[in-house]
């Protein structure tokens, strides 16, 4: 782990006299290569061993005689404060209808996700109503509405003939006379590259009007996950990013270049399969776990 | 300032930068670069150009130089197992695979053996109606290891040349779930010791570091003996496939790059290597 590294790099420097510059550099070295194998993005880590070197040359750590254990607290407090120390407001608005839309590449956990949002908010007293605008992938529309099932969430859906801007405007309708308070936007995967389906995207967050607008990730991107999210960011605009399959051993250096690289609060995380199986984002645990 | 009998550090640097940025990793990135230090050919006055040739070498050591594409000759049926993590692209490879085998004239056997995701089963359904393959499945819940025992059966009195079974997404951390795809294996091996004859991981190209693990665990758990990475029609640049060459002796077979039937490539090295550099 980084703690043991770093404890060693100190350890070796005990009996030179007192720490200097030089030995900080060193230990920056090895803070450098933990995220890099945590899928830190590289320019996020060099900014952040830039960030963490300066706080580390100050007496706190220089004149210390544990300098191993001030260095490993600053790179974790420096972690969760970059990750979003305080919990993202996650607020609906009473009296209309919510609209959340989700986006992200191909295969991120966005259908499964809409379903654990669909209940988190109906144990909350919302009335979801989950919308099927993926028309692309083969089954999508049946795979939202066994989703729904297995929730007791409804799924609205016009089949694949119609485009997801007039599915979700027929879908608003619907919600309104059904007595649904929230509708729950499920789109197909994209790349950020397509154009086509940026468009697509584009127009129907226009007609969608979203009270929140997430991006869904997947927790053990790698260095692409900057331009990803960056480009989603730029081109669509995204509230937050929801970052999917963290039960698995994936480091998850991913939530911090999303983070950097949009400004945007991480709000939760896919933690499994199932439609329970989603947690309101933890920094600290995603800090402990990119340190190793 | 004369760069006579040293390498220019910065350029080396950048060099470094670009392959992390790759995801070939710190530690197989700075490998390679300091084979480039220790080079001869690399000092003097050489340029970019010239390093990136000795660096594509070197990766080229790594991966090989020859693809080693999937063949379905010899044993009939030929049986293919697919597994990997969720959502990396294993049910639109199967479907690809189907098309390919159309063409090439083979009768198909898809199975599915995803019991658990919803809508698996229609998804691949959609496949087999795309690809002119059979299909076989059971119902919702049903035990993956009885869906293929099932296809072993039927594959045998359908005389299919090609059975493709499509696995539920699974973290290779699920040690349930490492057991089920083992004991899908023991089914498969009661019918054929030698089947199945192709068990491929399929890979995302934007997963990071955690493919290493993905392939270890996949590996110590079933005989894999393919890779197939997904997504490379995106910006991610998949170079963890070097450092899985360098730790694992599995053949790289195909690459995908697209969701469409026609979508895919054979895995060529050379044309990797220059892709990553672009
Ligand atoms: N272990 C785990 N698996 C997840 C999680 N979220 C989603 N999955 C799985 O990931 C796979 C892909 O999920 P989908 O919901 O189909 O992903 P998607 O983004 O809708 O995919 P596309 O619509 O094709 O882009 C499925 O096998 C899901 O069960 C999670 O938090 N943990
Ligand atoms: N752009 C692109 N998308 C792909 C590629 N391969 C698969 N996909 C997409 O990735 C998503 C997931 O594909 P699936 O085939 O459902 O993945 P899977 O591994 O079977 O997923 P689970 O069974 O849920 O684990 C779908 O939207 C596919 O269309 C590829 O090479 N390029
Ligand atoms: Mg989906
Ligand atoms: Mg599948």
């Amino acid at each position: 782990s980084l703690g043991q590294r770093l404890n060693g790099v100190f350890k070796r420097l005990r009996g030179h006299g007192k720490i200097t510059e030089t030995n900080i550099r060193e230990a920056m070295h090895e803070v450098r290569l933990a995220l890099l194998q945590a899928d830190v993005n590289f320019k996020v880590v060099k900014e952040f061993v830039q960030s963490v070197t300066e706080k580390s040359l100050g007496a706190e750590v220089l004149q210390s005689i544990s300098p191993g254990e001030h260095v490993i607290g600053l790179v974790h407090r420096e972690l969760i404060e970059l990750l979003g120390a305080r919990a993202a407001a996650f607020d609906l608005k009473q009296g209309v209808t919510n609209v959340i839309l989700l986006f992200g590449l191909q295969g991120s956990g966005k259908t499964t996700f809409a379903g654990k949002l669909a209940l988190h908010c109906a144990k909350k007293g919302w009335k979801p109503l989950l919308v099927a605008c993926d028309i692309h992938r083969p089954a999508a529309i049946r795979q939202l509405h066994v989703v729904g099932e297995g929730v007791g969430v409804p799924a609205f859906d016009l089949g694949t003939d119609h485009d997801p801007s007039e599915i979700t405007e027929r879908a608003k309708r619907h919600a309104v006379e059904q007595g649904r308070d929230l509708l729950i936007v499920d789109t197909a995967g994209r790349l950020h590259i397509d154009e086509v389906r940026m468009d697509e995207l584009r127009k129907l967050k226009r007609t969608a009007e979203p009270t929140f607008t997430f991006l869904v990730a997947d927790a053990m991107t790698g260095q692409d996950a900057v331009n990803s999210a960056a480009k989603f960011h730029e081109q669509v605009g995204i509230d937050g990013v929801c970052l999917t399959k963290q039960d698995g051993d994936a480091r998850g250096g991913a939530a911090l270049s999303i983070r950097k690289v949009t400004g945007k609060p991480i709000f939760f995380a896919g933690v499994g399969e199932k439609p329970d199986d989603l947690e309101v984002f933890h920094p600290d645990r995603v800090a402990s776990r990119i340190l190793g | 300032i004369s760069l006579r009998g040293k390498v220019d550090e910065e350029l080396l640097n950048e060099l470094e930068e670009i392959l992390i940025q790759a995801d070939v990793g710190p530690d197989t990135s700075l490998k390679l670069v300091d084979a480039l230090r220790q080079n001869r050919e690399a000092r003097g006055e050489a340029g970019a150009e010239k390093l990136i040739g000795l660096l594509k070498e070197g990766m080229l050591d790594i991966l090989g130089r020859e693809s080693r594409p999937l063949a379905f000759d010899g044993p009939k049926p030929f049986v293919t197992l697919v597994v990997g993590v969720n959502g990396t692209g294993k049910t639109t490879t199967i479907g690809k695979l189907a098309q390919r085998l159309r063409q090439e004239g083979r009768s198909t056997m898809l199975v599915a053996a995803d019991t658990f995701r919803a809508a698996a089963v229609e998804q691949l359904e959609i496949w087999a109606r795309r690809t002119g393959a059979e299909i076989v499945k059971q119902g919702a819940g049903a035990d993956p290891g009885s869906v293929c025992f099932d296809a072993m059966q039927a594959a045998r009195s359908h005389h299919a040349d090609v059975v493709l079974i499509d696995t539920a997404g699974r973290l290779h951390t699920k040690v349930n779930l490492m057991e089920e795809l083992k004991k899908i294996v023991r089914v498969i091996q009661k019918h054929d010791p030698a089947a199945p004859h192709e068990t491929l991981l399929v890979l995302d190209a934007t997963t990071g570091q955690n493919a290493i693990s993905q392939a270890r665990i996949f590996s110590e758990a079933v005989p894999v003996t393919g890779l197939v990475m997904t997504k490379l029609d995106g910006t991610a640049k998949g170079g963890i496939l070097v450092a899985l060459s360098d730790q694992f002796e599995i053949p790289i077979r195909i690459i995908g790059i697209g969701e469409g039937a026609e979508d895919y490539r054979d895995f060529v090295p050379r044309d990797f290597v220059d892709a990553l550099f672009e």
